[in-house]
């Protein structure tokens, strides 16, 4: 799924947005 | 000695989360409720979405500036982060439009139905060239029967964050634990509305399927769109977009 949704996982993990 | 109980605090939690990620503040969005397009400008409007797929474009990028923002509201909100990745990632792709349409209540006006759309309330007909008006009805009629139940700030959070966080989205590896938080986040909403003596308002809330409906319709639509222009992608739209839609 991770793989599918780099974008989404990006700013899941982005912990300056 | 009320503010240090931890669903309080929750509370406050889920509030403030949902705060810093509204686009417009709900004073602001009152106090312009009655600035609508004129019709020279929704002819405008029209002029310019007329080449096949601008104005679904123009949607999709506002569309997608908000569902950033759902994502950044889910990161905040308390718990949501401990979930493992993949149930972060399945929650808010089943979510985040669902999350939006209900934010949609906050900029919408019931009296003449009108959303707030760049920069201005606007009425269903800007949309007309979307090609889709039983679904943007729909949107419509979804947005006004929200708006009828006068939801104030925490209540919208609150609805959000349990649009969100659903135990019953498929795909979910660790269900258990989603619906560990899913049941923090309902006893906080309730002690809510029980404390502001608003407990009617949960027999009144649309039904989850009419969520769930007005987002397989937006599937359709899509999918029936990129079939009459099967040339527009990929780089029409957004890319965040296609990676959750297409």
């Amino acid at each position: 799924l991770k793989e599918k949704h780099k974008i989404l996982h990006r700013l899941l993990q982005d912990s300056s947005s | 000695k009320h503010d240090s109980s931890p669903m309080e605090q929750l509370t406050q939690k889920v509030l403030r989360s949902y705060q810093e990620t509204c686009q417009l503040g709900s004073e602001e969005l009152q106090l312009r409720r009655w600035d609508t397009f004129s019709r020279e400008e929704i002819c405008t409007y029209q002029r310019q979405a007329r080449p096949p797929g601008k104005m679904w474009q123009r949607c999709a990028g506002r569309l997608t500036e908000a569902i950033q923002l759902v994502v950044e509201f889910a990161k905040r909100l308390p718990g949501f982060l401990e979930l493992c990745q993949n149930d972060q990632i399945v929650l808010l792709k089943a979510g985040a439009l669902e999350v939006v349409l209900v934010q949609m209540c906050r900029a919408f006006n019931g009296e003449n139905r009108t959303v707030f759309f760049e920069g201005k309330y606007a009425s269903a007909e800007l949309f007309r060239a979307l090609g889709c008006h039983e679904f943007i009805s729909s949107i419509f009629d979804f947005a006004q029967s929200l708006c009828a139940l006068h939801c104030s700030e925490s209540e919208v959070a609150f609805l959000c964050a349990l649009v969100l966080v659903n135990a019953n989205r498929r795909w979910l590896q660790d269900q258990l634990q989603v619906a560990r938080l899913q049941g923090q986040l309902e006893v906080a909403f309730r002690l809510l509305l029980r404390r502001t003596q608003r407990e009617e308002l949960l027999p009144r809330l649309p039904p989850q399927a009419r969520l769930r409906a007005l987002c397989s319709q937006h599937l359709e639509q899509l999918q029936a769109f990129l079939r009459l222009h099967p040339g527009l992608l990929p780089s029409a739209f957004p890319p965040l977009y296609r990676e959750l839609f297409t």
